[in-house]
């Protein structure tokens, strides 16, 4: 799920 | 979470803070461009439409609250309080940013990592969080006396991008499959807008002048 990786991001 | 992503983090809220001190202190807004203000409660509304659904950490939520919180607040400030909104210079802020809300969301539809509502509208906030700023430079260049607390609203604002660059690089080494081409040129875009800024911001510091951006 590495497109999720930059959702934890603001 | 690293400490590039901290402290841009923690720069961007420095700045909002920045922001919010000079209109709720000195109960002025002069300088500072509504139009960017909307600009980025849009950015801030479309992208945290996950907060909700998605669930990351106390962090993430609490940060994305005070960042809804206080752009739609400073939008308020300037739009509504009987005092604040006297001293927005409406006339020199006529950046037709409209403009440059449609062709993100167009180009959010053509590019993106997956087609779905959610992401297309996160994929739009970061054009838009790109291209936000310009409004507040083109009015820097006209109000010729910048004050203080707008030059460095203006300075946090840019540099939060910058460490997030270096956190993408961090994240790039230390990740696995951690590629994401949109955010990252978005991103480098967004920072080099701030370029010339930086510029004259550093030299203004350096000789201890009064910031002046060339018309």
């Amino acid at each position: 799920k590495d497109g999720s990786a930059a959702k934890d991001e603001l | 979470m690293n400490i590039f992503r901290l402290a841009g983090d923690m720069t961007h809220l420095a700045s909002v803070l920045v922001l919010l001190l000079k209109i709720h202190t000195i109960k002025s807004c002069a300088g500072v461009s509504l139009k960017t203000q909307e600009l980025y409660a849009i950015v801030f509304a479309t992208r945290y439409l996950d907060i909700f659904t998605s669930f990351y950490s106390i962090y993430n939520t609490l940060m994305k609250l005070i960042f809804l919180g206080s752009s739609f607040s400073i939008v308020w400030y300037m739009r509504y309080h009987k005092t604040v909104r006297r001293t927005y210079d409406r006339e020199q802020d006529t950046f037709r940013h409209w403009f440059l809300v449609l062709p993100c969301l167009l180009l959010a539809l053509l590019i993106h990592e997956k087609f779905t509502f959610l992401e297309v509208l996160w994929t739009f906030s970061l054009y838009l969080e790109a291209v936000a700023i310009l409004p507040q430079l083109v009015l820097l260049q006209r109000t010729r006396n910048i004050d203080n607390l707008t030059g460095q609203y203006v300075f946090l604002l840019g540099g939060y991008r910058g460490f997030y660059i270096l956190n993408w690089i961090y994240r790039y080494l230390t990740e696995p499959h951690f590629v994401h081409w949109i955010t990252w040129i978005a991103g480098l875009v967004q920072t080099l807008l701030y370029a010339d800024f930086f510029y004259y911001y550093f030299q203004s510091w350096k000789n201890n002048k009064k910031l002046q951006l060339p018309a």
